[in-house]
């Protein structure tokens, strides 16, 4: 564990936390795609198969199961609670996410470590986390408004991926035959996906004016 | 132990 992925983590917590408190307190899911975060269930839901098989550390498994258990509950916050989904503005969110899903599974069984069940989900859990956040970016580009709860949501999501890079450098740089191309790359790409939103988040807070993406 | 190097990280 080095500082680089604990505050990777803890970002990636955060971004969680965030999303879940405005939902919980305000009783809103305003400018959220379920879409991204019907994704984002699929991910870690592939992603962590191995959490009852595979005993890495007390760490690894208590926040995999706080990222299933949230991403969950968000999903089911938005498309169950009462008050909740009725905030929800489905015939914005209209991302087909079968576009994202099926060139990832394809990728993942052309492109993986090695051709095992596990294997190709884990990969294919790689491809669609960098992909996910898609449809929420489309979202902020349709409704315009961001409020700063949702922009804080995707700046820390997109924090979290970048400060997995410096992660994947320096491990690169202090374990001998850490190569890990495939979670490289996508982690590069996702991070890549967000660079014009941080682009756009620093103006506005250097300029301190409300954040408004280009349509 | 290499395959769980990335598989240790979340």
């Amino acid at each position: 564990m080095n500082i680089f992925r604990l505050a990777g983590d803890m970002t990636h917590l955060m971004s969680v936390i965030v999303l879940l408190l405005k939902i919980h307190t305000i009783k809103s899911c305003a400018g959220i795609s379920l879409k991204t975060q019907e994704l984002y269930a699929l991910v870690f839901a592939t992603r962590y198969l191995d959490i009852f098989t595979d005993f890495i550390s007390l760490y690894n498994t208590i926040m995999k199961l706080i990222f299933l258990a949230s991403s969950f509950s968000i999903v089911w916050y938005m498309r169950q609670h009462k008050i909740v989904r009725r905030s929800y503005d489905k015939d914005q969110d209209t991302f087909r996410h079968l576009f994202l899903i099926l060139p990832c599974l394809l990728l993942a069984l052309f492109i993986n470590e090695k051709f095992t069940f596990k294997e190709v989900m884990w990969t294919f859990s790689l491809f669609l986390e960098a992909v996910a956040i898609l449809p929420q970016l489309v979202l902020l580009q349709r409704t315009r408004n961001i409020d700063n709860l949702t922009g804080q949501y995707v700046f820390l999501l997109g924090a979290y991926r970048a400060l997995y890079i410096l992660n994947w450098i320096y491990r690169y740089f202090t374990e001998p035959h850490y190569v890990h191309w495939i979670t490289w790359i996508s982690g590069l790409v996702q991070t890549l996906l967000y660079a014009d939103f941080f682009y756009y988040y620093f103006n506005s807070w250097k300029n301190n004016v409300k954040l408004q993406l280009p349509a | 132990a290499e395959e769980y190097s990335v598989k240790d990280e979340l």
